[in-house]
């Protein structure tokens, strides 16, 4: 999957299998990833687990996950809010569209997460404060979104060179120019959002992954704290981009 | 462990009554709005001493008085959320809302993104 980090990190993972996204003292966010096609590490989301911890005199524990094809408007006790304290319903999950879209908004902690699917698999956004995300003590793991993947889990594509009249892999239905013109329909700046939308295309054949960038990018829009760094046209670690011309 | 509110609570809404049957409704609603109280604290509670010997006493105290259980409370009701700002019970904590909470020390959180889509 394509990961945006706190620090506005772009990086394209392999990751397969389950990996902390976000561990503090409030919250864990763990994602399931799942190879895409044979013959390919690129992997996608199928399971997200979030745990919200129990908080003062607002939250009880719960729990929220979410797997392909059961996009729960609740979390896993059946309840949509926080439990039985005063604050309770300072944590409410609200259900956008029945089955694609969830919204849990964590208003004691400040934040704010989407998760979607689309196609097979599952995005995962979220906003939360930055005193928050960095309350985590030195024992606990992993976080993707704080670090970004492991340099062993990152991949370094690049797009394929043009090839007139065939396919970019041999999995993929899509020729570069039909990706890429699938692509700008949604997506019309050449960022990296719209290079991973084509990277997918290419990588699988399956359009879903074009509305997948384009959510991606609305929810970063809404998410965002600076309006000015939305779009990212260079990725992290990238040492060698085929396509390096300019992103606009 | 929020009982002492609810004592707090319980004790003021019973100042000016005396027991008698003539007042025995009033002190219903009270014990009803205790009850409830305590209710909510619950989970905070489990093992406060004050906490079981309010619940105690509340049960004593509704007996004493032919209380029904179910009734009105002296709790006004609670108006239906509009949007979700309102959501937080009115009497929830305030820190129970980061931004409100942090008002005083930090009018204006910095907040951060995370995401994660495609393959």
């Amino acid at each position: 999957p394509h990961l945006r980090t706190f620090t506005d990190d772009f990086q394209t993972c392999k990751v397969r299998g389950a990996w902390p996204l976000i561990d503090n003292n409030y919250l864990f966010v763990q994602v399931t990833n799942v190879a895409v096609v044979p013959g390919s590490s690129a992997t996608a989301t199928s399971k997200l687990t979030v745990i919200f911890k129990n908080f003062q005199e607002c939250v009880d524990q719960k729990v929220y996950q979410a797997e392909t094809d059961d996009l729960p408007a609740a979390f896993v006790d059946g309840s949509r809010n926080g439990g039985e304290k005063h604050g309770a319903n300072s944590l409410r999950v609200l259900e956008r569209v029945a089955g694609q879209h969830i919204e849990i908004h964590a208003k004691y902690i400040g934040t704010t997460i989407v998760v979607r699917q689309l196609g097979r698999y599952l995005t995962f956004a979220v906003r939360l404060p930055e005193e928050v995300a960095n309350s985590f003590e030195d024992n606990q793991g992993l976080q993707l979104c704080l670090k970004g993947c492991p340099t062993n889990e990152r991949m370094d594509w690049r797009l394929p060179q043009p090839r007139k009249g065939g396919s970019a892999a041999p999995h993929s239905a899509f020729t570069r120019e039909a990706a890429t013109a699938k692509c700008r329909e949604r997506l019309p700046v050449d960022d990296l959002y719209f290079r991973s939308c084509v990277f997918d295309l290419l990588t699988t054949g399956d359009v879903n992954f074009t509305l997948a960038a384009y959510y991606a990018f609305e929810d970063v829009k809404n998410l965002h704290s600076n309006k000015d760094k939305l779009h990212i046209y260079q990725r992290t670690a990238d040492h060698s981009e085929g396509n390096s011309a300019p992103g606009r | 462990c929020r009982i002492l509110k609810c004592n707090s609570e319980y004790l003021s809404a019973t100042s000016g009554l005396h027991v008698g049957t003539e007042e025995s409704a009033e002190f219903c609603i009270a014990l009803r709005a205790y009850s409830q109280c305590t209710r909510k604290t619950a989970r905070a509670c489990r093992g406060d001493l004050a906490y079981h010997s309010a619940v105690h006493g509340i049960e004593d105290l509704m007996n004493q008085h032919n209380c029904s259980k179910v009734g009105p409370t002296q709790t006004p009701a609670r108006a239906q959320p509009t949007s979700l700002d309102c959501m937080v019970h009115s009497d929830a904590p305030e820190l129970c809302n980061y931004e409100k909470s942090l008002q005083r020390h930090a009018p204006h959180p910095n907040y951060t993104h995370c995401g994660l889509f495609g393959d």
